[in-house]
């Protein structure tokens, strides 16, 4: 289901969506048991930024999320 | 550190840049000289040499705006996004804007510092994507380096040597 508006996890999505290349999954079927394109691009993302890869939105990924930075994407497509 | 896809590059190393409009935070010889400073710190472990226009169209245009400035990347007000450039190419290739409602400084710490947050984006602006090392200015989140005593880390050398070979001396 699409995430509330305002919440971390909106952001974390948005932030994932801009720098990680994450497409907008609000389409996908609520019956899809893989993991989410959401978890296995927060991992990535973990990666990047030297994190602990849990794909999890923790403290310390919101921290990192929350800081300054350049608007250049991550990744390449 | 990392290129963008295809190694994207000038094709010669005489590249043209020009200041089209200037923030209110700072005054203007301020911000020309930050601009030269942020340029050299790349020309000067490179074969690059960058030339000044005040006219006409530049390989890099550098500009300040907010919000939605003219591209597809809107700006997000105060904090998040500080600014960003784009790969070398024709049209918008290497232009470099940069975030007018954040608050540039140019020698204090106060704010964000306009020479730290210049010398990323030309890094852009030149062929260089992010770098995973947290060390490299090429690293995504803004950090406040002395301008004065700045010395490109070792892995942003790297990389723009890997485009354009060493500097000649």
């Amino acid at each position: 289901a699409p995430l509330p508006p305002g919440s971390n996890a909106s952001f974390a999505e948005d932030y994932l969506e801009k720098f990680f290349d994450l497409k907008n999954t609000n389409t996908s079927s609520s019956n899809n048991r893989r993991v989410s394109p959401f978890n296995l691009k927060l991992r990535e993302m973990q990666q990047f930024f030297r994190l602990e890869e849990t794909g999890v939105l923790d403290e310390k990924t919101l921290e990192v999320m929350n800081k300054p930075r350049c608007g250049i994407p991550d990744m390449a497509e | 550190y990392s290129t963008f896809p295809g190694n994207l590059k000038w094709p010669n190393n005489n590249v043209t840049y020009r200041i089209e409009n200037y923030t209110p935070d700072l005054p203007r010889s301020e911000v020309d000289q930050v601009i030269k400073d942020a340029l050299d710190v790349w020309a000067k472990v490179s074969p690059l040499r960058f030339i000044r226009i005040n006219s006409g169209v530049a390989d890099i245009m550098i500009s300040f705006g907010r919000r939605e400035h003219g591209d597809a990347y809107p700006f997000d007000g105060p904090d998040g996004t500080l600014a960003h450039a784009f790969a070398p190419s024709a049209g918008l290739g290497g232009d470099t804007h940069f975030d007018e409602d954040e608050t540039f400084t140019s020698h204090t710490t106060a704010g964000y510092n306009l020479f730290n947050v210049a010398a990323h984006e030309f890094g852009h602006a030149l062929g260089l994507s992010h770098s995973t090392d947290p060390g490299a200015l090429m690293y995504p989140i803004y950090s406040y380096r002395d301008p004065s005593t700045f010395v490109l880390p070792f892995d942003d050398m790297k990389g723009i040597q890997s485009l354009y070979g060493v500097k000649n001396t």
